[in-house]
């Protein structure tokens, strides 16, 4: 209970700031979306306004989804759709003054959580693997 | 330390069984292995042999790289390759007798860890969401 807590907390700032967080823009179409996913090699990551507020989140799941009909994946669709059109846009967020035991608890079923300040403004993920390694820690001390 | 690692324990079996884990055979290609991953919505799933032993992992983001050159999207090459050609076969797996502590280890770096018997056959995966699940009932008692 509250021990785990304690110990979980000790170990410091969990946030990877939005500067090192590769993200898309949502006036985007699929095919820079696309290429910029295979290249950086994350499975899935944040959607930014021009004000720098979080919109959603972009995968290739989502963006095969979007073009694939009953027999065909209709490629030509990618320069046609935007982000904004086929992001998802339900996702786990918290603000900056998070408190731990809602962060697990969304980690549960999010690969990561996003976190913005009071004004919407996106200030970072905290990833499942920061928690785990923390997890990890504790289990062999 | 020990306390962590016996709660974590009594919270019981983490595996899913292979039957429950949807994967793509080693000689499938590419376009098949595609169309799977879009109608499944998991991110990156195992691929076995016809003896039903692991072999690698496949992911979009594996796919995509082969078949996109420095400025295109090779789409057509999609039914000219086979999984076997581009699958990533250094993942983490553990034998049926594992130590928890090695599966925390692994999941720090890995979305899910592959459990295989001592003749090497598939049995099933143990992922992150259900060790977070266990941390999370704890930090919560
Ligand atoms: N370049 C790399 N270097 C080292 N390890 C790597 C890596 N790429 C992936 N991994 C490992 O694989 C896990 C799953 O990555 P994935 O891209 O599917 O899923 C990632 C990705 O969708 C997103 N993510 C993580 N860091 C990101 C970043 N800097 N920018 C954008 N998205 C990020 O959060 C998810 C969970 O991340 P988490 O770290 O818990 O878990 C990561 C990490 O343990
Ligand atoms: N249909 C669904 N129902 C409920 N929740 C869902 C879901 N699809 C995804 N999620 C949630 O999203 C997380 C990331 O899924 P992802 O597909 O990227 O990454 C997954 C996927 O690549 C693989 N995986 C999980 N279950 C699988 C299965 N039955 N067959 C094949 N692969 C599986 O293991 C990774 C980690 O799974 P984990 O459960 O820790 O984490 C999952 C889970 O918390």
């Amino acid at each position: 209970g509250n021990k785990i807590k304690a110990m979980l907390e000790d170990n410091g700032d969990f946030l990877i700031p939005a500067d090192r967080v590769a993200n898309v823009q949502v006036d985007n179409n699929l095919d820079h979306a696309l290429l910029v996913l295979t290249n950086i090699g994350y499975t899935i990551i944040p959607v930014l306004d021009h004000h720098g507020n979080i919109k959603g989140l972009i995968s290739m799941p989502v963006i095969m989804k979007a073009i694939t009909g009953l027999k065909d994946i209709h490629f030509d669709q990618l320069s046609d759709l935007s982000v904004s059109e086929v992001m998802k846009t339900d996702f786990a967020q918290v603000e900056e003054d998070y408190e731990l035991e809602d962060v697990l608890h969304l980690l549960v079923d999010n690969p990561f959580v996003c976190v913005t300040d009071d004004s919407g403004s996106f200030k970072g993920i905290i990833t499942r693997k920061v928690v785990l390694a923390a997890t990890n820690r504790l289990a062999h001390e």
